[in-house]
């Protein structure tokens, strides 16, 4: 069987936010190790893939793998009567038809609880080969987000390059061009704010907007983001969370002009 | 217009 208790249901309930618009029904899926996601969207442009390590619940069990089919929308809906600072449990059987998820608030005299039917979902399962990116770069969460949604305006595509003066995000549309600068930068006080730029080779790739702006609702999730780019591969973007655990995506670039 | 490449034309299905 499964139980996992989350300190705080903020975790979840962010987890799910972000990851709603690109998919709608995903397993969960549970072993020793912590909680796993991955599914692309119907595009099949995009891919989230989403670990929470047992380190990051407490306490953590689960016996055997269990796949937690779970459509999103209804679990958000279940998750929209946990408080963000309730403790959360979710609990399963080893062969569930529901998953059963508990909310307790912090005085502890608040037990909320409830049952959501699980289904099958059978889905496709991608190798994410190791990459040695040539280019990686960690800025605030928010900047990427407040870059992808003012060039959002302008165009649907954005080329991100990183050479040794850099990073640079460009982007033209029917209006006119836009282009957005990043230098290294180190605040000592205020880690969060940093920007660092590794780059082993010069990078030059076009994405599209809509989906980097859905990487961004993960925002609240972390404020740092690192960008992960090799010419002719899929971006990487992750979100660090506590404990290693991660929720990344992959976009495909565009390519020709 | 750039063309939207696919993400299974990088990772392999398992």
């Amino acid at each position: 069987m499964l139980e996992a208790r989350l300190e705080q249901a903020a975790l979840l309930k962010k987890v799910v936010d972000a990851i709603k618009e690109l998919v709608q029904e995903c397993n969960f899926d549970c072993n020793d190790s912590g909680i796993g996601l991955q599914a692309m969207d119907n595009s099949h442009v995009a891919l989230v893939s989403m670990f929470l390590k047992s380190e990051s619940f407490s306490p953590f069990r689960c016996d055997r793998n269990i796949a937690l089919g779970i459509n999103l929308n209804a679990l958000q809906k279940v998750l929209r009567a946990a408080q963000n600072e309730d403790i959360l449990t979710l609990k399963a059987e080893d062969a569930p038809d529901v998953v059963n998820l508990v909310f307790e608030n912090a005085t502890a005299d608040r037990i909320s609880e409830y049952d959501l039917k699980l289904m099958d979902i059978d889905q496709e399962h991608l190798g994410i080969p190791d990459t040695d990116y040539a280019a990686q770069i960690s800025m605030p969460s928010s900047e990427f987000q407040r870059i992808t949604r003012d060039l959002s305006a302008i165009s649907e595509s954005v080329t991100i390059e990183c050479n040794k003066e850099g990073v640079s995000f460009a982007c033209e549309g029917d209006i006119g061009k836009g282009n957005i600068k990043l230098r290294q930068y180190t605040n000592v006080d205020k880690p969060a704010e940093n920007v660092e730029v590794n780059m082993t080779e010069p990078v030059a790739l076009t994405f599209a907007l809509k989906y980097l702006g859905n990487f961004c609702k993960a925002s609240g999730l972390s404020e740092q983001v690192r960008l992960c780019l090799s010419n002719e591969v899929p971006l990487m973007v992750e979100y660090a969370l506590a404990n290693n655990s991660y929720i990344r995506f992959y976009l495909a670039p565009k390519i020709g002009d | 217009t750039p063309i939207q490449n696919d993400l299974s034309e990088f990772f392999v299905m398992v």
